[in-house]
């Protein structure tokens, strides 16, 4: 009955069961965190180590002797200007006030896409299948082109298509040598109670290190869960509250001064249904008739739904479901009321979920809303959603919270002549 | 509940398995090798491994157009827990559905089981 008994499959099932597990690199031989390969928590979660010996060595540390002989922040950016005989990191960087980028969050921030083509019998070939090993080793995620910590170039354009963009990039942008300073602490399925746990695995020291900027967004799995009864194993508000304020907490303890966290509400995800429940799912694209509506009731039923109360045909439960995320968004707005000012080393900060006004502006651009979804489980954002929620956040910070974004960096030019494309990622 | 992501997976790889044979007009068993020749080849082995295992008893399953549903219930990675409805994906069309009305879903699940352990005993001989 179990299907990862069968011979073979046993093997396949162990490694995803591998894979799934990790929550920090596997390769890192200096324990700082930060690793110099891809997949397995390693650069596409985290900027890439430029010295996987050394343990001070990492993207986001304040530089070592101001990095006059080599880099040991892994922006790219070392050396001295023998005009001036001052460090380039010091003349470049020293009064740019450098800040990281780091998000807490869930599949979403992960950016989970399960490519359609491995589903869609029109589409399948050897070529939608060339990257599954990393695919897997980094969880089904792509963190590397997702929202908050998108960097480089997309690799893999036969299964994951659209922009690239993000609030990293944009940060970057602003000021290059916050190069290759970010972290993607996200997990499938995480929620307030887990984010207790994997918000240990941000290295920030606050002594060491610049300051970041987190971004607490919890956006779906407290009201999200495979249970027939699953407003009765929903996160309750007073839940929500005592779970965020531990995170809080920890943060506190390890972030340095100068950073900021910015909680953002739960989605309403009603519109996930209303844009897809009537499209065809690819599994059955040569013979299309399978909905999405019939997928989710069949997900439903196995209890392996990621979300019954959202993916599901019975509207008042996506109704219910609205009620108790919109209850949960007051409980960390209670949070911000009562703790803006308990923090010394961070601003807290609140932010409504940016979803309905990304929807909003691609329909009034003329797409429609089921144009932003993953085709293969019709529940998250795809990378054109990605990319336009990036685009959405940057304008709310911009407009309404300009002193996390930092100045912009006068010598940007100068570190591009210099120092090319620092080292990539 | 009910054969959970096992269940999934295998209503999943089913329905691919008879598009695909639909589409390349191919037979189950080259699907099926196409099948693990378009994994990586780390993966390859397993998969072949795998289908040494299941290939025969999908082979039947496909071959007479079960669809998803029966065959992943006549395998067993689908199956109806105490107080639990029986799941159904109803991915084949209607049109694909070899039997009628006249038999019920039950009836379809123990025709499919009976046509593989006839086409086990004939593999293994006497």
């Amino acid at each position: 009955q179990n299907i990862c008994e069968v011979p073979g499959v046993k093997d396949i099932c162990n490694w995803l069961r591998k894979a799934f597990k990790g929550r920090k690199p596997s390769v890192d031989f200096d324990n700082d965190m930060f690793s110099i390969s891809q997949g397995l928590r390693g650069s596409s979660w985290r900027g890439k180590d430029c010295s996987d010996t050394s343990r001070n060595v990492y993207p986001g540390t304040k530089p070592l002797a101001e990095d006059r002989t080599f880099d040991s922040n892994c922006n790219g950016i070392f050396g001295v200007n023998k005009k001036t005989a001052r460090s380039y990191e010091e003349e470049l960087c020293g009064a740019s006030q450098p800040r990281g980028v780091a998000v807490l969050g869930d599949s979403i921030s992960a950016h989970f896409h399960m490519p359609p083509q491995w589903l869609d019998a029109t589409l399948i070939s050897e070529k939608v299948f060339e990257h599954l090993i990393l695919v897997v080793e980094n969880e089904i995620d792509w963190p590397m082109l997702s929202t908050v910590t998108g960097h480089g170039k997309n690799n893999w354009t036969e299964v994951i298509t659209g922009p690239i963009d993000s609030l990293y990039l944009r940060i970057r942008d602003r000021n290059r040598c916050n190069h290759r300073d970010y972290q993607n602490i996200a997990a499938n399925g995480e929620d307030s109670i887990g984010m207790q746990n994997l918000v240990k695995t941000l290295a920030r020291n606050p002594q060491r290190d610049h300051p970041i900027i987190v971004l607490y967004a919890l956006i779906g799995n407290d009201v999200c869960n495979g249970y027939p009864d699953t407003v009765a194993h929903m996160t309750t508000p007073q839940a929500m509250y005592d779970n965020t304020v531990n995170t809080l907490e920890h943060l506190h303890a390890t972030l340095p001064n100068n950073s900021h966290v910015i909680m953002m509400g739960l989605a309403d995800a009603r519109i996930l249904y209303n844009s897809m429940g009537h499209r065809i799912h690819p599994v059955a694209t040569h013979w299309g008739h399978f909905t999405y509506g019939q997928f989710y009731d069949f997900m439903n039923c196995l209890q392996i739904s990621p979300c019954s109360g959202w993916l599901t045909t019975n509207g008042t439960l996506r109704n219910l479901t609205a009620e108790r995320a919109e209850e949960l968004s007051e409980a960390l707005r209670k949070v911000y009321r009562d703790h803006k000012k308990s923090y010394y080393n961070f601003d807290l900060h609140f932010i409504e979920n940016p979803m309905p006004n990304a929807v909003r502006e691609w329909v009034k651009h003329g797409g429609e809303a089921w144009q932003l979804i993953e085709p293969s489980d019709g529940f998250h954002s795809n990378q054109i959603g990605q990319a336009l929620l990036a685009k959405v956040l940057w304008r709310e910070f911009e407009t309404k919270h300009p002193e996390i974004l930092g100045p912009v960096n006068p010598n940007n030019e100068e570190i591009g002549r210099l120092f090319g494309n620092q080292g990539g990622y | 509940i009910n054969g959970g992501y096992g269940c999934a997976a295998c209503t999943a790889l089913v329905a691919i398995v008879e598009q695909l044979a639909e589409i390349k007009n191919s037979t189950v068993v080259e699907t099926l090798d196409y099948l693990c020749y378009i994994l990586p080849v780390e993966l390859r082995p397993s998969c072949r491994a795998a289908l040494e295992f299941l290939g025969p008893m999908l082979v039947v399953l496909v071959e007479h157009k079960v669809g998803p549903d029966v065959a992943c219930h006549a395998l067993t990675f689908c199956y109806t827990n105490p107080g639990q409805p029986t799941c159904h994906s109803m991915i084949p069309p209607l049109h694909r559905r070899l039997k009628g009305p006249s038999m019920t879903f039950e009836e379809k699940v123990l025709e499919a089981k009976q046509r593989i352990q006839f086409r086990m005993k004939k593999t293994r001989g006497p």
